[in-house]
C-alpha cells in the first residue's frame, strides 16, 4: 500500500519509534528518542533498515516511513 | 533464516494442535482447512506430523483476539501487526495468536489466514524472522504465490531444525495430517493412488486442477507436488456429492457444477443465488438429462458439454448452443465412448475415461499421451 502522504515528520517519528520500540528492541527513554547521528533510536533504524536491506541512512526516508505502514508479523525481528 | 535464541524445537515428530476459537470472518469449515493447509506447507518438507484435538491441552493452540489478550503483546487494531507466535515450548509455547482486528480471508482480499496462519507456524516450529524478502518467513505481509510458499530459504531453516522429509512415495504418508486415535473414525477416504481410480469430473479453479469424487475434491496446483483432499461440503456445503461435471470460466471466476439435470455457477467459495437451474436452460434440447463431462476453452470462447459419445459446444460470441451434437471422435480424434471427466492444462486437454487419462493436444487436434489416471499425484 503507498505510504500515507499525511504523514508529518513528528507523525513519521512517532511510527518508527513505535516500530523499533515493537520489533527492534528499542527501549524509548528520553533522550535516548532523538535523531542523532549516534543516538540509540538512529542505531536502531539502521539495524532495522539492514534487516530489511533498505538502504541504511539512519534517516526517515520515504522507503523507511513506507515499510513501517506495511501490514507484518506481530513477533520482533530480532532478540525475539 | 534464523532460529530463535537456544534453537527451540520440538523434540518429537508427532505435534498436535486445536483451534481453541474461530474468527468470524470464515466459516469454521474454511479455517480448519486453512489452519491444515498452513501446517501442511512445513509437514510437506519435514518429519513433522500434526494431529487435531477438538478438546483438551495442545502442543500449538491457535486463537483469535483482538487487543490485549492475556500476553505481552497486544494486537494493534486493523492493519499494522496480523498475529504473532511462540517459539516451541510448554504453556504457551508453539501457540499462534491471530489479530480478530483484521479482516480474515480465503482470497488475496483483506488478510489471507492460509499465509499468515504459515508464517506463524514457522513461528511455532522454531524459526523466527528471515531477512530474505522472498522467505515465508520475511516479517512482511506481501503478495504471494500460493503455489510455491516455501522459498528454500524456509525450506533450509526448518530442515537445519528437523531434517529434512522421508520419503514421500511412502504409500502409508497418505496425507501429513495423522487422525487422532481418540476420535472417532472417518468413513474411508478415496485413495488417490489406487490404480482403478476414476473421477467424477475435473475442472481448472483459479489456478488449481480440482478432481471430484463422490463428497470429496482433491486440490492440486500444477507447480506443488501434493495434492490436498477436502470435503467438497467444506467450501460449497450446497453442492451435492457424485457431480458429474464441471467447468470453470477463468474470465469470469466462475465454476459451473452439473448433477443430473441441474447445474449451479460458483463464484469463489459462494453459489451464485438462483441456482440450481435446469440444464435445458443452456439451450439443450430436452432428452439431454445428464452430462458426463464438459470443458471451457477460454481461447475460442467455447463451452463444451460431453454426453455419451458426442458433444455440445456453446458459443458465448454467437451466445448459441449447436442445433445437434456432434460426434466426439471426429472432433477429438483419439477420444472414443463415454468420457467421465475432461479439463483443460495449457493447451492440452486431458481426459478421463474409464481407467484411462488421454492427453490431447488441442492444437494439433490428436492425442499425444496415455496416461494412468493418477497421473497427476505424487503415487
Amino acid at each position: 500500500f503507498p505510504a500515507d502522504p499525511r504523514a508529518t515528520k513528528e507523525e513519521g517519528t512517532q511510527l518508527v519509534q513505535k516500530y523499533l520500540e515493537n520489533y527492534y528492541g528499542f527501549k524509548k527513554d528520553g533522550e535516548s528518542s532523538v535523531w542523532k547521528i549516534n543516538s540509540p533510536m538512529t542505531q536502531k533504524l539502521k539495524e532495522m533498515q539492514e534487516f530489511f536491506g533498505l538502504e541504511v541512512t539512519g534517516k526517515l526516508d520515504p522507503g523507511t516511513l513506507e515499510l513501517v505502514q506495511k501490514p507484518r508479523c506481530g513477533f520482533p525481528d530480532v532478540g525475539g | 533464516f534464523s532460529t530463535f535464541a537456544g534453537e527451540p524445537k520440538w523434540t518429537k515428530q508427532v505435534l498436535t494442535y486445536r483451534i481453541v476459537n474461530y474468527t468470524p470472518d470464515l466459516r469454521p469449515a474454511e479455517v480448519n482447512a486453512a489452519i491444515k493447509k498452513a501446517l501442511s506447507v512445513w509437514s510437506s518438507v519435514t518429519p513433522l506430523r500434526f494431529v487435531k484435538k477438538d478438546r483438551g491441552d495442545a502442543d500449538i493452540k491457535i486463537s483469535f483476539a483482538a487487543r490485549g489478550h492475556n500476553d505481552f503483546i497486544p494486537f494493534d487494531g486493523p492493519g499494522g501487526s496480523l498475529a504473532h507466535a511462540y517459539a516451541p515450548g510448554k504453556d504457551f509455547g508453539g501457540d499462534a495468536h491471530f489479530d480478530e482486528d483484521e479482516t480474515w480471508t480465503q482470497s488475496t482480499k483483506g488478510t489471507n489466514l492460509f499465509y499468515v496462519a504459515a508464517h506463524e507456524f514457522g513461528h511455532s516450529l522454531g524459526l523466527s524472522h528471515s531477512k530474505h524478502p522472498d522467505a515465508l518467513m520475511y516479517p512482511v505481509y506481501r503478495k504471494f504465490d500460493p503455489s510455491v510458499l516455501l522459498h528454500q530459504d524456509d525450506i533450509t531453516g526448518i530442515q537445519y531444525l528437523y531434517g529434512p522429509s522421508p520419503n514421500a512415495n511412502n504409500d502409508q504418508r497418505e496425507s501429513t495430517e495423522i487422525k487422532d486415535p481418540t476420535e472417532s473414525k472417518d468413513p474411508e477416504l478415496p485413495n488417490s493412488c489406487s490404480s482403478n481410480l476414476t473421477f467424477d469430473a475435473a475442472t481448472t479453479f483459479r489456478g488449481e486442477i480440482m478432481f471430484f469424487k463422490d463428497k470429496h475434491i482433491w486440490r492440486k496446483h500444477p507447480a506443488v507436488r501434493t495434492a490436498e483432499l477436502d470435503l467438497i461440503s467444506s467450501f460449497w456445503p450446497l453442492l451435492p456429492p457424485g457431480v458429474d461435471a464441471a467447468y470453470e470460466i477463468p474470465e469470469k471466476d466462475e465454476m459451473v457444477v452439473f448433477k443430473g439435470n441441474e447445474f449451479w455457477v460458483v463464484k469463489g467459495d459462494t453459489i451464485l443465488p438462483g441456482y440450481p437451474q435446469k440444464v435445458y436452460t443452456l439451450g439443450f434440447s430436452q432428452d439431454v438429462i445428464k452430462i458426463d463431462a464438459a470443458f471451457h476453452n477460454g481461447n475460442e470462447g467455447k463451452t463444451y458439454f460431453f454426453i455419451a459419445d458426442k458433444f455440445w459446444s456453446y458459443d458465448k460470441r454467437s451466445q448459441s448452443m449447436d442445433r445437434k451434437p456432434l460426434l466426439i471422435r471426429d472432433a477429438f480424434p483419439g477420444i472414443n465412448g463415454k468420457i467421465d471427466a475432461v479439463f483443460q492444462h495449457e493447451s492440452f486437454l486431458y481426459f478421463f475415461c474409464g481407467g484411462k487419462q488421454i492427453e490431447f493436444d488441442l492444437d494439433k487436434k490428436r492425442v499425444t499421451r496415455f496416461l494412468k489416471t493418477n497421473f497427476w499425484f505424487p503415487c
